[in-house]
């Protein structure tokens, strides 16, 4: 099912950048 | 000095975005084959300047303020930039996808780093093929180079922008076999 929503979220790209960058600043 | 990312956070970030690419990779004949809205013109491929405003919005293109937009009309896409939706970098052929990319590097080679900027950089590596083309493995090299420069300048380490440029660097460099511009694990 995650797989499915992956198809379907056209702003995945830009949660991946965010996710990524909110992620430095918790390690 | 607390600039420099763990290499465990480095070789996360690689697992993730490899994953991205993937995911962008398999379902990109869909993202093709959906339909644009009409607001949405994607200029043609050699337009510098249409690209730059496209991507970065009419009102950090012209530096000049706006009035706020109306909430009510929803967000004025053409002002503020369009974001890097699948929709539309699914439709971006490699050729484009390098001729953007210079677009976007000779504005940040003048311009400060901005979040609209990082995402479509974040977008444009995701989309890059490998093996690299030439002009595409230079790029990527002037824009790790041009990241670790800012964030030199940068006075407050605790910035999102420390967090956005040191993602950039890790990625050209670790992703992309650019070792040498890697930040040695703090």
């Amino acid at each position: 099912q995650s797989e499915d929503s992956d198809v379907w979220d056209d702003t995945a790209l830009i949660k991946a950048y965010d996710k990524a960058v909110a992620s430095f600043k918790d390690a | 000095e607390g600039y420099s990312p763990t290499l465990k956070w480095q070789q996360q970030q690689v697992a993730h975005f490899s994953a991205v690419r993937q995911s962008l990779n398999k379902n990109r004949n869909h993202w093709q084959s959906q339909h644009l809205d009409s607001n949405v013109a994607m200029p043609k491929s050699e337009d510098e300047e249409g690209w730059k405003k496209f991507c970065l919005g009419e009102r950090l293109y012209s530096e000049i303020e706006m009035l706020p937009d109306n909430e009510n009309l929803g967000v004025d896409y053409i002002k503020v930039g369009f974001p890097p939706l699948l929709s539309i970098v699914s439709r971006m052929n490699q050729a484009t996808v390098t001729s953007v990319l210079e677009y976007l590097m000779s504005w940040f080679g003048e311009k400060p780093f901005t979040p609209e900027l990082g995402r479509w950089l974040y977008a444009l590596l995701a989309c890059l093929e490998k093996p690299l083309l030439p002009e595409a493995h230079s790029l990527i090299r002037q824009l790790a180079r041009r990241c670790s420069e800012v964030r030199l300048l940068e006075e407050n380490k605790n910035e999102e922008r420390i967090s956005a440029l040191n993602l950039i660097i890790c990625l050209v460099s670790r992703y992309f076999d650019q070792y040498d511009l890697a930040d040695e694990p703090s």
